[in-house]
């Protein structure tokens, strides 16, 4: 058999690897469910549907590990180096948070330890620090004009207030300073008072 | 320009303009769609009334006045790339749904895919030059993703060599096609073909259901608008009742299965050619997710850049809340997942183009996988994004709520992608029956390929946790 891979939470190599096996164990479970599901003499249907939470569960992770690996593979058709070192930040914090949140399911199949679980939360908070000067930068790599983001918080200039003072000034019901439901029913109240 | 936007701008350590060029897929790309924006964003006939602000049947028309600029300018422009009008329709609509989506979107398409030459000639034009104007009427009130539990009929009459199609009842009724309640004339009705007194499972008819003149309601059909629902307020979702109404035998699509004058019945070469069409919208939902995944995170981040809160030191003026860990952590794996995502869909794209090539020489090898692994990452990405859009409207606090930050209206458009084009669970369970089906053969020795190669290896190989 092939020399088992060390798991390197710092490498995305190894960390695909990683999504792959966990794919794989879930995608094991649910096949053994729906065989012990036939062996209560249940049909293949009803086996099938006792075991539909697991078989869900292993699309999600076979998926994950899809994402992984594209984002990984789009890495190798950067050449700017700088462009390259914050698309592989951002690889890196994706792989490792999906890994946080599901933690249960690479413990379960022994593919990490507890204390390395710890040392992916320290390495996230570190790359959220690495990521931190260039976050504006990386979403006005969207390049979505103000006319599609239709936001006032969003804004290019970042212009937020004034702007947002002039969108509620314009909602119709500033139209009038007045609205006509106070001559209609708040003023006649007082006289029935 | 705002002084903390400023600042952070000079922080980046990358070319960003190099950036936007291989999320563009080429510099050129980015030119020309930047070119399409600046036609539509300096033409006067695209100001709007802001939609928050309009009644529902305010928005349907102004929505529709825009669409018909739409046709006339992509004629006056030139502009047949289906890529750029797609890109040229989010543009003029703002992003927003819009009555003539499904139309351009299913419609069209349809009748490329699935006419014979001879209803193309009768067709086709009339719906390019939008006489005819058309839905797709699949889902019914009491059916949706599984579509053999479709109850509408169409029952062909030799004598008269016509079909008549019908809704037996209630639950039958067509619900939910956009463009359905108040735009479209025509309608292409997904119904089970009964001929010769046999069920042939379901097919697509072309039929009429509003007069081309008058625009009324022709004999036999009951439609209208559902009236409100989450988001898409632009759009007429509609119901659709069809009381026996008589159709002629070229109305049904024909180019794979068939119905003889006498009623004899040729089925389709292939269950698998609407596949091709399901990878491909699939393909651009996940593309729709990863774009409504950027705006709420360019929203939510330039957000946290200008708005100051609280304290981090004591005594310290107030920092820029992107500044606090809690904060970053919020987003920044959000920003990570939008790149992952557009890129997923780039690879899906690039992917259908790549084998629909195969499909159209009959070689189907590689869509079983493309249709059960594109069923998951649509599945997969919509519901990942689903709540990504929410954590980026709370991260902004109060103003998150105004529809002034668009984030309510980014949630209420991209949410419905979770149920659409197949209800995400049941897109998970498609993934599933293909992956149990590969393990099965792993474990009898066969070499797998594609995505689920590694269900091959995954005996052998076990990867050793690193010794702490």
């Amino acid at each position: 058999a092939a020399r088992p891979t060390v798991v390197d939470i710092n490498d995305l190599a190894s960390l695909v690897e990683v999504y792959k096996l966990r794919a794989a164990n879930l995608v094991q479970l649910a096949a053994k469910s729906i065989q012990q599901e036939l062996q209560n003499r249940k049909s293949q249907a009803d086996a099938w549907n006792s075991s539909a939470t697991d078989l869900v569960r292993a699309s999600d992770a076979h998926c994950h590990y899809v994402v992984v690996k594209l984002f990984t593979e789009k890495l190798g058709e950067i050449n700017d180096t700088a462009i390259h070192s914050v698309l592989s930040t951002l690889a890196l914090l994706y792989a490792l948070h999906g890994i946080q949140q599901n933690s249960g399911d690479f413990l379960l199949a022994g593919l990490l330890r507890g204390p390395q679980v710890l040392q992916i939360s320290v390495r996230i908070k570190d790359l959220l620090s690495q990521l931190r000067p260039n976050a504006v930068a990386l979403v006005d790599s969207f390049d979505i004009h103000d006319n599609k983001l239709n936001s006032v918080l969003g804004r290019y200039d970042g212009n937020v207030y004034e702007n947002l003072f002039e969108w509620a000034r314009s909602s119709p019901l500033n139209a009038t300073e007045v609205h006509e439901s106070f001559h209609k029913y708040l003023k006649p109240l007082r006289a029935k008072l | 320009m705002n002084p903390d936007i400023i600042k952070e701008r000079q922080n980046a350590t990358f070319d960003v303009e190099k950036l936007i060029n291989i999320l563009d897929r080429g510099p050129e790309k980015t030119k020309r769609r930047r070119e399409i924006e600046s036609l539509i964003f300096n033409d006067p006939d695209f100001k709007e009334e802001n939609p928050n602000f309009l009644s529902r049947s305010e928005r349907y028309d102004q929505a529709v006045r825009k669409s018909v600029n739409m046709i006339l300018k992509l004629r006056e422009y030139g502009i047949t790339d289906p890529e750029e009008i797609y890109y040229y329709k989010r543009c003029m609509h703002r992003n927003r749904p819009e009555p003539l989506d499904l139309h351009l979107g299913m419609f069209l398409p349809t009748l490329l895919n699935q006419a014979t030459s001879e209803q193309m000639d009768h067709f086709f034009m009339p719906a390019w030059n939008l006489e005819i104007i058309g839905t797709y009427a699949q889902t019914e009130m009491g059916h949706g993703t599984h579509l053999r539990g479709l109850e509408t009929t169409a029952t062909y009459d030799p004598a008269t060599q016509e079909f008549v199609i019908n809704s037996p009842t209630v639950s039958s009724i067509k619900w939910w096609p956009g463009g359905l309640g108040k735009t479209s004339n025509h309608a292409i009705v997904l119904a089970q073909l009964h001929t010769q007194g046999n069920c042939h499972g379901l097919h697509a008819f072309i039929v009429p259901i509003r007069n081309m003149d008058t625009h009324i309601p022709l004999p036999g059909i009951v439609v209208g608008d559902i009236g409100p629902k989450f988001g898409f307020s632009e759009v007429d979702n509609g119901f659709l009742k069809l009381d026996n109404v008589r159709i002629p035998r070229d109305n049904m699509l024909m180019k794979y299965a068939k119905v003889d004058p006498d009623g004899t019945y040729m089925k389709p070469p292939s269950a698998k050619l609407t596949y091709g069409t399901m990878v491909f919208i699939r393909s651009l939902i996940v593309g729709e997710a990863a774009q409504a995944l950027a705006k709420s995170c360019t929203i939510a981040i330039r957000y946290s850049a200008v708005r100051h809160q609280s304290e981090i030191r004591p005594g310290e003026p107030e920092p820029q809340i992107i500044d606090y860990q809690t904060q970053q952590y919020k987003l920044f794996p959000l920003l990570a997942m939008t790149y992952a995502f557009t890129f997923v869909g780039q690879y899906m794209k690039e992917t259908y183009h790549r084998i629909s090539g195969d499909i159209s020489q009959g070689d189907f090898s590689e869509l079983p996988e493309l249709h059960a692994l594109s069923a998951g990452l649509k599945a997969f990405t919509t519901w990942a994004a689903n709540g990504a859009v929410e954590v980026c409207r709370m991260s902004c606090g109060g103003h998150g709520y105004s529809c002034s930050s668009a984030l309510p209206d980014i949630y209420v458009e991209l949410t419905p992608m979770c149920t659409y084009e197949g209800e995400n669970t049941v897109m998970m369970l498609q993934t599933a029956r293909y992956l149990v089906k590969s393990y099965q053969q792993a474990k009898a020795g066969q070499q797998l390929s594609g995505s689920v190669s590694y269900l091959s290896d995954a005996e052998q190989r076990r990867v050793q946790p690193q010794p702490v």
